[in-house]
C-alpha cells in the first residue's frame, strides 16, 4: 500500500522535474514529503527554482509561472498513469505567448501516444492542432459545431469570434 | 484505445442532436464564452460515469438536461455516447467497437447501453477501471483544476498520486 | 448599522444590475439577500441571466460568463466607494476577445473620473490606455521599467515578449 | 486625490531603484510572466498599509526584500515611496504634494514616513481612511480576486459590501 504510494511518488517525481525543465526552459522542480517517516498520510510539497530565479516557496511566484508549474505536475502524473485520451479545458489561460509556445510543443509531444481535445482561446495552442471544432451558439442559448479548416486566417477569425 | 466519436442530444446547451469526430493527435475546440466548450468537456466526463453533479456545474443530474431557451421549450431526456475503437482489446469485452451510452430523465431516472445492450451504472464504471479512462485517471483536466491544485493543501495533493497509484 | 448596510446593498445592486447589462450587451443581473429578515447576518447570492439565457445558477455558467459578472460586481462596488485610482491585475483573462472589448469600454467610461492601472495581456485592454510601461527581466531575477510608446506594432510586439 | 509616481527600490524583483509616473487615465502594464507586473501592485498595496504577509503572497513581512539572484547578493531593506497630487486636500494634512514611504528591514524593524517626516504606521493608514485608499477600498484588485469572489460563500460576498459601507 504505502510501498505502491512510494512508487508512484517517486516516478512521477521524475516525470515532473523533467516537463519542468521541459516547459521553462531550465530551472528545477521537485515533489517533496512533508513527513517522509508518515507514507501513510503525508502531504506533498512542491519546490521549485525557475532558471534564473532563487529556490522560492510556490505562493511568491508569479501567476504564470505557478500555472506553468501545475501544467507540469499534470503532465508528470499523465505520463505516470496515461489515458487514451485527454480533454484540456483551457489550462493555459494565464501564459504568456513564449510559454503557450513551450506548453504547445510539450502538447506535441506527449499527443504521440495520447489524443488531446483541447479547448483554447489561444493562438499558439490552435497551431499544434490536427483538427479543429468551433462551437457556436447563432441561436440564443443553443450550442452548435462547426468544423473549421485550418488556415491561418482561418484560426485568427474564430479566435476574435 | 482510441476515441472515435461523441454524440450528444439535449445535454446541456446541446439542444440538437450533434456528432463530434476524433482523428488521432490533437483536437482543438474554440469559440466565444458560453458558447459550450466545457459543456463538451462535462459531456465526456458524464458518460465514463461521473457522479458528482457538482463535478458537472450543476446542484443535481437533472440539470444537464437542456433547460430551454428563448425559442425553445426544456428537453425531457439528456444522452451521450461515447465510441471507442477497441481493436488493442483494452475494454475486456468482445467488440472491435464499443459504444457507450448515457441518459438522464427529467424524472431523475437513468439509463445505461454498452453497445446498446442496457446495463448498470457499475457495469460502465468497471468497463473503464485500469484503462486511464475510470476514476483517478486524468483523462479530464477541467476549466478550474490548474487554480484548485494551487490552491490545495500537501494532503490534497497526495490524494493525486494515491488515486492515481 | 444595519441601516447602512441596506443602503449600501441597494445602491451597489442598482449598479450591478446596470454595469451588467453594459458589460453582456444585455440580461439581467441582481444581489439577493439570502435571509432578507436578518440583515446583520445574511449573506448574498448573485442571481444573473445573460442575454438570451435562462436564469440560472451562477454555477452552471461559463469560466467567461462568470468572471465577467464578478467584474461587473466589482464596478459597481467601485461606483459605491469610489478610489482616486484602481490597480487591476489580469482580471480579464477568461474573457474572449468580445468580451475584453466591452470590457475595455467600461474601463474607458470609469476612466473618466478614476486613474487606472491595469496589468493585462490582453490588446483590447493596451488599446484602450493613455500609456504604457513595459516590465522586463533582462537580467535574471532583476526587474526593469520600460516606457513604451503606443503604436500599433509596439504593442504586438510588447504582447509576445 | 491623484496618484503621481510610484518609487520603488529593493522590493521583492525590483533591486534596483525604479520610478514609475502615471497620468489621468488608464496606464497598462505589460510583460511576461514571472517579470515583475504583480508585484508593482504589491509595492502599492504595501506602502498603502498592507500587513497580511499572505495577501503579498509571503508567509513574514521580510519575504517582499530582494532576496537575491545569481549575479546579486540579497539586499538587507526594502523601501517604496507613493507619491499623491493633494490640491483637492482630500488628505486630511495641508500638504499639496503627500508622499508615504514605508521600509522593512532583514531584522523585521520598519519605518513610514509622511512627506520624510518619520510617523507610525497607524498614522499611514489612518491618513487613507476614508479617501477610498484605506481598508475595505477596492483600490486594488489582485490577480486572484475575481476567482476568490467566485468561489466564495454568500457570507464572505456580505464582507464585501459591509466594509465597503
Ligand atoms: N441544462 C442546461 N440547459 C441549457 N443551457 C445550459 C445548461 N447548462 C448550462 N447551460 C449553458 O451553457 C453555457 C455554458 O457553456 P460552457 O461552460 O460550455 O461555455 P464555454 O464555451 O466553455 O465558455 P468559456 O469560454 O467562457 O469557458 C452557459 O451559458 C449555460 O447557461
Ligand atoms: N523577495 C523577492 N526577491 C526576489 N524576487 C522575488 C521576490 N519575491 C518574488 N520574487 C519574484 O518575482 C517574480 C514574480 O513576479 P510577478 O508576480 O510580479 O510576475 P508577473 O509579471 O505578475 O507575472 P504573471 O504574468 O505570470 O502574473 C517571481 O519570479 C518571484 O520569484
Ligand atoms: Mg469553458
Ligand atoms: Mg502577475
Amino acid at each position: 500500500m504505502t510501498k505502491r504510494f512510494a512508487g508512484a511518488f517517486e516516478e512521477v517525481n521524475n516525470a515532473f522535474g523533467d516537463i519542468y525543465q521541459k516547459l521553462f526552459g531550465g530551472g528545477t522542480a521537485r515533489l517533496q514529503l512533508a513527513n517522509p517517516e508518515d507514507l501513510l498520510e503525508t502531504g506533498i510539497d512542491i519546490i521549485v527554482q525557475p532558471p534564473g530565479k532563487k529556490l522560492q516557496n510556490l505562493a511568491l511566484l508569479s501567476g504564470g509561472e505557478r500555472a506553468l508549474t501545475v501544467i507540469a505536475l499534470l503532465f508528470a502524473l499523465l505520463s505516470f498513469k496515461p489515458s487514451p485520451f485527454c480533454v484540456l479545458d483551457e489550462i493555459e489561460a494565464s501564459l504568456d505567448e513564449t510559454n503557450v509556445e513551450r506548453f504547445s510543443q510539450l502538447l506535441k509531444l506527449f499527443a504521440e501516444k495520447t489524443q488531446f481535445i483541447v479547448i483554447s482561446h489561444r493562438q499558439g495552442t490552435m497551431e499544434v492542432s490536427d483538427a479543429l471544432y468551433g462551437v457556436t451558439m447563432e441561436e440564443a442559448g443553443v450550442s452548435k459545431i462547426v468544423s473549421v479548416r485550418l488556415t491561418e486566417e482561418g484560426k485568427q477569425e474564430f479566435r476574435s469570434a | 484505445l482510441y476515441l472515435k466519436s461523441v454524440e450528444i442530444q439535449g445535454f446541456k446547451s446541446f439542444a440538437d442532436k450533434t456528432k463530434l469526430e476524433f482523428g488521432p493527435g490533437i483536437t482543438a475546440v474554440v469559440g466565444p464564452n458560453g458558447s459550450g466548450k466545457s459543456n463538451i468537456s462535462d459531456c465526456i466526463r458524464w458518460v465514463l460515469g461521473e457522479q458528482s453533479a457538482k463535478t458537472l456545474r450543476g446542484t443535481k443530474m437533472e440539470d444537464v438536461i437542456f433547460a430551454g431557451s428563448p425559442h425553445r421549450k426544456p428537453l425531457s431526456m439528456a444522452e451521450v455516447s461515447l465510441t471507442l475503437d477497441n481493436s488493442s482489446g483494452i475494454l475486456n469485452i468482445p467488440y472491435q467497437e464499443v459504444t457507450v451510452s448515457r441518459r438522464v430523465f427529467r424524472s431523475g431516472e437513468a439509463e445505461y447501453l454498452i453497445n446498446k445492450i442496457p446495463c448498470r451504472l457499475k457495469d460502465v464504471q468497471d468497463l473503464f477501471n485500469d484503462t486511464g479512462l475510470g476514476k483517478g485517471s486524468f483523462a479530464i483536466i477541467g476549466q478550474g483544476k490548474v487554480e484548485e491544485i494551487l490552491n490545495s493543501k500537501p494532503e490534497e495533493r497526495r490524494a493525486l498520486i494515491e488515486e492515481a497509484a
